[in-house]
């Protein structure tokens, strides 16, 4: 529910409430987090590296559906419409168009809802593993979530064989994305 | 002046999720 605001306000206000979109969205992902089956028995320091590798990734999978590939806007989650151009004054014109076509391929594959969460926990402990103490306890826990992601979608779509993998390879997306943009700057006002 | 605290998005997720796990300790 980003207030983006109304062109009245100076690009730097949009900047700020723009950068207060984030603070929610994060914690949310870790709220998730906590509730993967297995997430929590991972030790502490491990939890933590893999939010932080990962988090941005799942924000990218959970704000696709405010992407319209096809109309070129965003629609926040107040309703406020944006058109692409519009949103080029944010100075992240290069990570929304990235955002814009990795959209369109992972809505192009029509996920349910709990097929996208499941989706969205592989992703999370997909995430690069430099860090990682217990690496042999994260991929147990990533190849179950791949397992349980396989059957769920194995089992509903049984005749498509070409859904899982081409779903697995939205992963490489993922880590470009995260690697060409998570660097981009926000901006706070300390008063 | 209004003073103004930049950081990247990276930077940002992760005082996000250190304070949340410093919290729940």
């Amino acid at each position: 529910s980003c207030p983006v605001a109304p062109a009245s306000r100076s690009s730097q206000e949009v900047w700020e409430s723009f950068s207060q979109c984030f603070t929610p969205a994060v914690k949310e992902v870790v709220e998730f987090a906590k509730s993967i089956p297995g997430f929590q028995t991972l030790s502490q320091h491990d939890q933590v590296m893999l939010l932080k590798s990962g988090t941005f990734q799942v924000l990218m999978v959970r704000f696709c559906s405010l992407f319209d590939p096809k109309e070129r806007t965003v629609t926040f989650l107040n309703g406020q419409t944006y058109s692409l151009a519009s949103l080029r004054a944010l100075g992240m014109g290069s990570l929304l168009d990235a955002m814009f076509e990795f959209s369109e391929k992972l809505g192009s594959l029509g996920l349910e809802p709990d097929e996208m969460a499941l989706f969205m926990a592989v992703v999370l402990v997909s995430a690069d593993r430099s860090g990682i103490v217990e690496v042999g306890a994260v991929e147990q826990l990533q190849e179950n979530l791949i397992k349980a992601l396989r059957s769920l979608i194995t089992s509903r779509r049984p005749d498509d064989s070409t859904l899982f993998p081409k779903l697995l390879l939205r992963l490489p997306d993922l880590r470009t994305l995260n690697n060409h943009h998570s660097d981009k700057l926000l901006a706070f006002r300390i008063d | 002046p209004k003073t103004h605290r930049v950081m990247t998005l990276a930077d940002h997720i992760s005082h996000i999720i250190t304070q949340d796990f410093a919290r729940n300790q």
